[in-house]
């Protein structure tokens, strides 16, 4: 059986936000060494991949893995009945049909019950290989929402290049073009608000704003954003979280 | 390659 009590009602509420505009259903999967999701989107372009590690569970205890089959349209509906503050439990049986989530006030006045059914998913499991990116590039994970939103007010995609120079994100539509380019900073009373580039060689992809903007979705979770690119493999943004991470995986588009 | 197939070789890499 699974058994998982997380401290914070909003993290599970905020993960869910992030990812459920890009995936439908999928297979939550828990072993012993915590709970994690894999999953392409709908289009076959993205791949979301989720971990939260048992040690940002107090207790967590989960016997043999299980696939909970989840479609995140409900488990947002029912996770909307928690308060961010609250303390959740998720329970689940061996061979489970349903998920028990309970939600307790931080001083146990109420505990709300819910039972959600499960579903049968099939889900190819792919392997995320190791990968050594020729650019990371460490910033403020707002400041990376703020660009890709404004920059998809000029065009469907943005042009991201990394140099020694800095990064340049930029993009040219209908009504014009735009850019905005990061030089490397450090701030060490505030290392969340630090842009660093790691380069082993400058890469130049193209990538769709609908798919970024979706991602920045997780902003709310982590203070930083980690992008990694290497020429002809997908991008990787990563945000950290206390206990685990939210990464997403994206294609580049083919330049003409 | 299409973003589709991009994917899937990258992924099927590991």
């Amino acid at each position: 059986m699974l058994e998982a009590r997380l401290a914070q009602a909003a993290v599970l509420k905020k993960t869910l936000d992030a990812i459920k505009e890009l995936v439908t259903d999928a297979n939550f999967d828990c072993s012993d060494g915590g709970i994690s999701l894999q999953a392409m989107d709908n289009s076959h372009v993205a791949l979301v991949s989720l971990l939260l590690r048992a040690d940002g569970f107090e207790p967590y205890r989960c016997d043999r893995n299980l696939a909970l089959g989840i479609n995140l349209n409900s488990l947002s509906k029912v996770l909307r009945s928690a308060q961010n503050e609250d303390i959740i439990t998720l329970k689940a049986a061996d061979d489970p049909d349903n998920l028990s989530l309970t939600f307790e006030s931080q001083n146990q006045d109420r505990i709300s019950e819910y039972e959600m059914k499960l579903m049968d998913i099939d889900q190819e499991h792919l392997g995320i290989p190791e990968t050594a990116y020729a650019a990371v590039i460490t910033m403020p994970a707002a400041e990376f929402q703020r660009i890709c939103r404004d920059l998809s007010g000029i065009s469907e995609s943005v042009t991201i290049d990394a140099s020694k120079d800095g990064v340049k994100f930029a993009s040219a539509g209908d009504i014009g073009n735009g850019s905005v380019t990061l030089k490397q900073t450090h701030n060490p009373e505030e290392p969340a608000l630090s842009t660093s580039i790691e380069l082993s060689e400058s890469v130049t992809l193209t990538f769709s704003l609908k798919y970024l903007v979706n991602f920045t979705k997780a902003t709310p979770l982590a203070g930083a954003v980690t992008l990694q690119m290497s020429n002809d493999v997908p991008l990787l943004v990563e945000y950290k979280m206390e206990g685990g991470y939210l990464r997403y995986y994206l294609a580049p588009k083919i330049q003409d | 390659p299409t973003g589709q197939a991009q994917m899937t070789n990258f992924f099927a890499a590991s």
